[in-house]
């Protein structure tokens, strides 16, 4: 494992623990979308499938089970928790991501690398994780304002996808006949997704301002 | 060779 895959993991991990630490302690999921963290449990609940079939490493194994177990646990303490769904903007977070499933499942049927369930269920999970953040983006553009821990979550995410770019990037130098098309193409339109954050973060990290979205 | 290496991310 290089040291990029290893540093994309682990903000990857800390995305999820600043995340669970701001519900878990402060009781508050404020600013935080549920239709992405559903989505997220999704992609997780589709790609791992191998866990039971395929062992690549007790590394490999213990952090599926990590993110199997933080997403679904997320999404029970926002739908569930008796105080912190009551901070749960419902109003507010109203993108329709049922309807990103939809093409996702019909673009991993027809685009897949093996027509095969497991192959088709782990397509469709690259596939939805690219647009997973959507609903996440667009609720943060409706909330005046961001506090600290939902910015750094965002960026934190951000991070690990632009950290496994520069991975697959020395795999692609480093390793023979390492060329995978779907992942890294989906993998590309999820990282541009967060450009735009990213640029609002660090304009107003570099002026130490309070980070704004324009509207 | 059904084992591809991009599944040993995660």
């Amino acid at each position: 494992m290089n040291i990029f895959r290893l540093a994309g993991d682990m903000t990857h991990l800390f995305s999820v623990l600043v995340l669970l630490l701001k519900i878990h302690t402060i009781k508050s999921c404020a600013g935080i979308s549920l239709k992405t963290q559903e989505l997220y449990a999704l992609v997780f609940a589709t790609r791992y499938l191998d866990i039971f079939t395929d062992y690549i490493s007790l590394y490999n194994t213990c952090m599926k089970l990590i993110f199997l177990g933080s997403s679904f646990s997320i999404v029970w303490y926002i739908r569930r928790h008796k105080i912190v769904r009551r901070s749960y903007d419902k109003e507010q977070d109203t993108f329709r991501h049922h309807f990103l499933i939809l093409p996702c499942i019909i673009l991993a049927l027809l685009i897949n690398e093996k027509f095969t369930v497991k192959e088709v269920m782990w397509t469709f999970s690259l596939y939805l994780e690219a647009v997973a953040i959507l609903p996440q983006l667009v609720l943060l553009q409706r909330t005046r304002n961001i506090d600290n821990l939902t910015g750094q979550y965002i960026f934190l995410l951000g991070a690990y996808r632009s950290l496994y770019i520069l991975n697959w990037i020395y795999r692609y130098f480093t390793e023979q006949h390492y060329v995978h098309w779907i992942t890294w193409i989906s993998g590309l339109v999820q990282t541009l997704l967060y450009a735009d954050f990213f640029y609002y973060y660090f304009h107003s990290w570099k002026n130490n301002e309070k980070l704004q979205l324009p509207a | 060779d059904n084992q591809s290496p991009a599944k040993d991310e995660l």
